[in-house]
């Protein structure tokens, strides 16, 4: 049994949440905040099988890919706001840590 | 030394935590969410001496027992809202991750 | 790898994150409650390479050390409220976890 613990954007929080558990993966929500940009994010804890580790991984990974998103970038002067180009800004991606499970029990 | 994770219902987790710091056991409690029901859960944590661990176990084990719950029943309709028998749920239950500790320091 | 989870006062987590990302430590926050102050408190989730773990202990130790604090006291009686000679209390310290993380991935 292995502890997979992943750390996801919000965007991306509930589309990885139910590719998860549309594949029979059982699966616990934290909401957490990132220390560097001190913002919102998401830990995702989901105990596994030792054989359905790769597909956990797989179907997170699938789901929260590092992409590059246009944002409106508005530049604000005295003589009011202005649209100039949009401003391209990295979003998504997964930290994914793996725990060993010394003992797995349902009560 | 082991972490102990128990995830349990809301309904059972202050009378889990009582019952662990009666038997002097140290806790910290996470306010997590379920990923199927998408409804709030808590996940408690205990790191412990290996001795007691299995004293840890059967204390979360007891408190938060799978147990069947009748609710009550109410079927709307256009007439009134009508109660009708009570309906048998599952409720309780724990969920326990055992995983080893490297090293535990109190600063 | 290793994981270290963290567990200080509230009143130094936000000093704790501070001091890690300054040194390059990529840190998640988890708002989490004591077991028995029933007080929220903050667990620190910091994702080391192996030969970073000392530094990344020490840093925690370092600003978040058990120190003893002098608090007003204030006596209320019928004739009003009189303020007696302030009371120590002890506060922050930190109890910190180490695990062995078994896989580490970026997606
Ligand atoms: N080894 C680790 N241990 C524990 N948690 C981890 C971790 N690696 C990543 N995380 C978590 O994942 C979030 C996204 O990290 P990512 O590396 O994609 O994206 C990061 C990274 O590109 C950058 N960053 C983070 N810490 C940094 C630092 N000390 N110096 C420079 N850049 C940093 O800022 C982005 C947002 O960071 P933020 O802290 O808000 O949010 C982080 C943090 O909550
Ligand atoms: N291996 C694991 N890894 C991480 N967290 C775990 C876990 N096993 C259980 N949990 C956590 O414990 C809660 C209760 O699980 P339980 O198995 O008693 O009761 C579960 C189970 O009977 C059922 N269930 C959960 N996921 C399912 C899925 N993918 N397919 C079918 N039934 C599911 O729905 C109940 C409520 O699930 P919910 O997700 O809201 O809440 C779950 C989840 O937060
Ligand atoms: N082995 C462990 N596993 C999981 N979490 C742990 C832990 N050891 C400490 N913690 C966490 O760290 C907080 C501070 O612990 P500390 O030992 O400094 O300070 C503790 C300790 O001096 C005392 N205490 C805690 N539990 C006790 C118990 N069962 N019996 C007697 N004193 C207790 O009360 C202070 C506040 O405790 P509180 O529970 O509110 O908050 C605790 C708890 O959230």
């Amino acid at each position: 049994m292995k502890l997979v613990m992943a750390i996801v954007s919000n965007e991306d929080a509930s589309k990885v949440i139910k590719t998860l558990i549309r594949d029979n993966f059982f699966v616990t929500k934290l909401a957490t905040t990132g220390g560097f940009l001190m913002s919102g994010n998401t830990t995702i804890i989901v105990g596994v099988q030792d054989e359905q580790l790769d597909k956990c991984i797989q179907l997170i990974s699938e789901t929260s890919r590092r992409r590059t998103k246009l944002v409106p970038n508005a530049i604000s002067s005295e003589f009011g706001i202005f649209s100039s180009t949009p401003v391209e800004v990295q979003v998504g991606g997964a930290t994914i840590f793996v725990l060993d499970v010394n003992q797995f029990i349902k009560a």
